[in-house]
C-alpha cells in the first residue's frame, strides 16, 4: 500500500531522532555525573 | 457504574455529617480516593509554585472511612510552610468560593486542604500539624494532602501523602509505619518533632469514562513528552541540593563522632546504636539519589539505543 | 499522518478518473493532478495500467512528467525540460514543493545555500516566504528556520513516493531497527537477571555476616 510505504518512510526518516557533537558530549557528560554519584554512594557506605 | 462514585447524595452525607463517627475514633479515617481530576489539578498547581509552597482546597465526601476527593482548586496563598496561619489570606476566597459553588449547584463540600512540599517529600511540618488540628476542630471532616512536585519528576510518580491529626495530647498506640523518606537536614528537627501527632491515609484513584477517553486522546502526548523528557535535565538544582544536603548531614555526623571521641568508650550502647543508624540513613539517603541517578542514565541510554543507532 | 488522510480522497478520485480514460484525456488528467495544491502523491495514478499504455505513443512525454512528479526534482526537470511538457505556475510550486522533500530525505538540517540552488530562489526571504508558506502551511514539512546559522532543521517531513529500489533499503532498516531492539531487551533481562543475583548473593553474604556476629557473642 503506498500511503503506508511514505508514512514509514517518513518515519524512518526521523531516525536517528537525535546526532551531533553537543548530543554527545552532554550525553558522556550525564554518564560520568552518574558514576560520581555512584562512586560517592560507594565511599559513604564505606 | 464506574461514574457512579461520582452522584452525591446529599441526605447520606448530612447523615454523615450529623453523627459524626470520627469523634469516637482517632483513626476512624483510613483511605482516601483522589480522582484523576483532582490529582492533576492539584500536581500541576503544586509544579507551578516551584519552590515556593502553594496549598489549596479539596471537595468531595465522605463514604465510610473513606475521604473521596472530586475536585479541588488552589487558593491565593504562597508559602506555607513560612507563616503561621497558612489560610488566612484565603478566608475571604473561601467564602466566596463556597457561595459561588452553591450557587451553580456544586454540591460537594470542601473535606481538606493540601499544599506542596517541593523537594523535601511529604509529611506534616509544626505549622502543617497546627493548621491541621485546627480544621479538624472547627471544619470536620478535614483531610490534610501533602504533595511535592520535584519529587514528582524525579521519582516518575506522584509523590503525595495524605494524613490526619491526632487530637492534641492523644498518644498513638503503635508506631505509625511510614515509608522510608529523605529529609533535609534543615526540615529534619521539624519533622522529627512532630511525626508522631498524625497519620497516613492509603491512597487510592479513580476516574471517569470521560476522564478515561480524554487521556486516551492524550495517549501519544502522554508518550512523547515521556520520551523526550530526561530526569537529569529538569532535576539538576534539586540533586544538587540533595547531595549538598547529604554532605552537611555527613559534616555533622562527622562532627557528633569526633565530639565524643574520648568518650566513645563509655558511649552508652544506646548512643553507639544512634549514631550507627544516623549514619545508616546517610548511606541510605545517597544510594537512594544514586540509584534515581542511575534510572535516569538507564532511560537516557536505552532511548540512544532505539532512537539514535538507526541509520538509513 | 495527517497530510497522507487529507490526500488520500484525492488519490482515490483521480485513480477512479485514470481507470475510465484514455488517450489525451489521460494528459489531461496528469496535468490536473500535478497542479493540484494539496496532492503530493502520484504512484497509485502511476500504477493505473492505462497510464503506462501512454508508453511509446506521442503523449509518453505525459507518462514521464508524471513519473518526474513521482520521483524526481525540480533540478531533474530543468535538466530534461526538452523532453517534458511544459509547466504552470502551480505545477512548478508544488515540483519545488516535492524537491524540499527529497533533501528532507537525506539531511536533517537543509543549508540555505543548498535550498535557494535547488529551487531556484535567489534571495533569502524569498526561500524562507516558500517553506513557510508552501511547505509548512501545506503541512508536508514542520521544522525550525534557523536565520542565524542560514538553514531550515526539519522535525517532519511528509513521505515521497517510493522508488522500488527504496523498497529493500527500507526492509533493510527496519530489520536493523527490530534486531536492535531485541538485542536492547536481552541485555535488559540479562542486566535484571544480574542484579537479581548480586541482590541474592549480597543478602547471603550479610545473613553469614549476622551467622558468625552471633557465634563470636556466644563464644
Amino acid at each position: 500500500e503506498n500511503s503506508l510505504l511514505r508514512q514509514v518512510s517518513s518515519f524512518l526518516r526521523r531516525l536517528p531522532a537525535i546526532e551531533s557533537e553537543k548530543f554527545q558530549d552532554d550525553f558522556l557528560m550525564e554518564i560520568n555525573d552518574t558514576l560520581l554519584m555512584s562512586y560517592l554512594a560507594m565511599f559513604t557506605n564505606c | 457504574e464506574s461514574d457512579a462514585i461520582y452522584y452525591y447524595d446529599e441526605v447520606a452525607q448530612a447523615k454523615v455529617l450529623q453523627e459524626k463517627p470520627w469523634q469516637h475514633d482517632p483513626n476512624f479515617f483510613r483511605r482516601v480516593k483522589v480522582s484523576a481530576l483532582a490529582l492533576l489539578k492539584m500536581v500541576v498547581h503544586a509544579r507551578s509554585g516551584g519552590t515556593i509552597e502553594v496549598m489549596g482546597l479539596m471537595q468531595g465526601k465522605i463514604e465510610g472511612d473513606t475521604f473521596i476527593v472530586m475536585d479541588a482548586f488552589a487558593l491565593p496563598v504562597e508559602g506555607t510552610e513560612t507563616r503561621v496561619n497558612a489560610q488566612a489570606d484565603a478566608y475571604e476566597y473561601m467564602v466566596d468560593y463556597s457561595q459561588a459553588k452553591k450557587r451553580v449547584g456544586r454540591l460537594e463540600h470542601v473535606v481538606g486542604w493540601y499544599h506542596s512540599h517541593p523537594g523535601y517529600g511529604c509529611w506534616l511540618s509544626g505549622i502543617d500539624v497546627s493548621t491541621q488540628m485546627l480544621n479538624q476542630k472547627y471544619q470536620e471532616p478535614f483531610l490534610a494532602v501533602v504533595i511535592d512536585p520535584t519529587r514528582t519528576v524525579t521519582a516518575g510518580k506522584v509523590e503525595i501523602g495524605a494524613f490526619r491529626a491526632y487530637p492534641e495530647g492523644y498518644k498513638p498506640p503503635d508506631e505509625p509505619v511510614s515509608e522510608y523518606q529523605t529529609i533535609p537536614l534543615n526540615k529534619i528537627e521539624d519533622f522529627g518533632v512532630h511525626c508522631k501527632q498524625y497519620y497516613a491515609l492509603d491512597i487510592t484513584y479513580f476516574k471517569s469514562s470521560l476522564d478515561s477517553h480524554l487521556l486516551d486522546l492524550l495517549w501519544n502526548k502522554y508518550w512523547v513528552n515521556t520520551l523526550s523528557s530526561s530526569p537529569f535535565l529538569g532535576n539538576r538544582d534539586y540533586v544538587a541540593g540533595q547531595i549538598s544536603d547529604l554532605a552537611e548531614k555527613l559534616e555533622q555526623a562527622e562532627n557528633q563522632l569526633a565530639h565524643t571521641r574520648l568518650g566513645s568508650f563509655f558511649m552508652p550502647s544506646q548512643r553507639k546504636k544512634e549514631e550507627e543508624s544516623q549514619l545508616a540513613k546517610i548511606t541510605r539517603d545517597s544510594s537512594k539519589i544514586t540509584v534515581e541517578q542511575v534510572h535516569g542514565l538507564m532511560t537516557q541510554v536505552i532511548k540512544d539505543i532505539l532512537f539514535n543507532s538507526v541509520r538509513q | 499522518m495527517d497530510i497522507e488522510q487529507k490526500q488520500a480522497e484525492i488519490i482515490e478520485h483521480f485513480v477512479k478518473q485514470a481507470e475510465i480514460l484514455e488517450g489525451s484525456s489521460l494528459c489531461t488528467l496528469v496535468v490536473e493532478a500535478t497542479s493540484h495544491p494539496s496532492l503530493f502523491a502520484f504512484s497509485e495514478i502511476l500504477s493505473v495500467p492505462n497510464l503506462s499504455t501512454l508508453e511509446g505513443t506521442q503523449h509518453c512525454s505525459y507518462l514521464d512528467l508524471l513519473r518526474l512528479f513521482a520521483y524526481g526534482t525540480w533540478n531533474y526537470y530543468k535538466g530534461n525540460a526538452t523532453h517534458l511538457p511544459s509547466l504552470c505556475l502551480d505545477q512548478v510550486r508544488k515540483l519545488k514543493q516535492l524537491s524540499v522533500l527529497s533533501l528532507a530525505e537525506n539531511n536533517k538540517i537543509l543549508p540555505y545555500d543548498q535550498l535557494m540552488r535547488e529551487l531556484d530562489v535567489s534571495n533569502v526571504r524569498e526561500l524562507e516566504d516558500f517553506l513557510i508558506n508552501e511547505c509548512m502551511y501545506a503541512g508536508i514539512v514542520r521544522g525550525k528556520i534557523d536565520q542565524l546559522r542560514r538553514c531550515f532543521e526539519v522535525q517532519f517531513a511528509a513521505g515521497r513516493d517510493l522508488r522500488p529500489e527504496q523498497l529493500n533499503l527500507m526492509i533493510q532498516t527496519l530489520a536493523n531497527w527490530l534486531s536492535i531492539s531485541d538485542n536492547l531487551l536481552h541485555s535488559i533481562q540479562e542486566k535484571i537477571k544480574w542484579a537479581d543475583n548480586m541482590n541474592e548473593a549480597d543478602r547471603k553474604h550479610r545473613k553469614e555476616i549476622e551467622d558468625r556476629i552471633e557465634e563470636v557473642k556466644k563464644s
